[in-house]
């Protein structure tokens, strides 16, 4: 069985916005270690990995693995009625077909309890290999919500090129474009600057509209990392204090 | 213009 207890519904209803547009359905992975996650979108142009600790709940039990199969636009609306601040405790029992949630309020003797029925998903684990990125940029992710928004104004592509120079978003647009610098922050360290690490000089394209979806994640992280390598998906990771989110885009190939 | 790669072939199934 499951016996999870989160301090603030706040972390699940941020990570839910963040994955509900990109996957339909997905495995809730529990096991003792923690809550894990790992889908692709329909298009596989892009998957998003979800780590939530053990040690990031106020109380974890797993006694097994235990795949919980949900729908993420059901989930959204559970918990969608839990205040942010609300303590929200998950549960499920071996081999249930339910997932029961407890939102107990902060300041008042309000216990809501809801339930949801959970689904068989059979869905393929994929190994992803350690990669040695050529750039490693790390930078406010407000910042980076920022530029992609900005530059989807524009048009659907952005080329990301990191060179000595620094980081650089370009967006060609039919009827205009654009092209914003970030510069190695010397004096200030994230989550206020930016840090860029290079072995090599990069150049790669992706769509606009998958980095737009991935930044939602900045109500999670104020730091986004980006790591790229030539001719190999992105990878744009956000970390917080019980786990963290990283999606992974294919670039756009060819001419 | 360029076309959209796919994460197929960068990752193996488990």
């Amino acid at each position: 069985m499951l016996e999870a207890r989160l301090a603030e519904a706040a972390i699940l209803k941020r990570l839910l916005d963040s994955i509900k547009e990109l996957v339909t359905d997905a495995n809730f992975e529990c096991n003792e270690e923690g809550i894990n996650l790992q889908a692709m979108d329909n298009s596989h142009v892009a998957l998003v990995s979800v780590k939530l600790s053990a040690s990031g709940f106020k109380k974890y039990r797993c006694d097994r693995p235990l795949p919980l199969g949900v729908n993420l636009g059901s989930f959204t609306k559970v918990l969608k009625c839990a205040k942010d601040d609300d303590v929200c405790i998950i549960k499920a029992a071996d081999d249930a077909d339910i997932l029961s949630l407890t939102y107990e309020a902060r300041n008042s003797d309000r216990i809501a309890e809801y339930e949801m029925k959970l689904m068989d998903i059979d869905a393929d684990t994929l190994n992803i290999p350690d990669t040695d990125y050529d750039a490693r940029v790390s930078m406010p992710s407000a910042e980076f919500t920022r530029i992609v928004r900005d530059l989807s104004q524009l048009g659907e592509s952005v080329r990301i090129e990191v060179s000595k120079e620094g980081v650089r978003f370009i967006s060609d647009g039919e009827a205009a474009n654009g092209n914003i610098l970030l510069r190695q922050t010397d004096d200030d360290a994230p989550p206020e600057g930016v840090t860029i690490e290079m072995n090599q000089h990069v150049n790669l394209t992706f769509s606009l509209k998958y980095l737009v979806n991935f930044a939602k994640s900045s109500t999670l992280s104020n730091v986004v990392q980006l790591m790229l390598s030539n001719d190999v998906p992105l990878l744009v990771s956000y970390d917080f204090n019980q786990g963290h989110i990283r999606y992974y885009l294919a670039p756009k190939i060819g001419d | 213009s360029k076309q959209q790669g796919r994460l197929d072939g960068f990752f193996s199934v488990k």
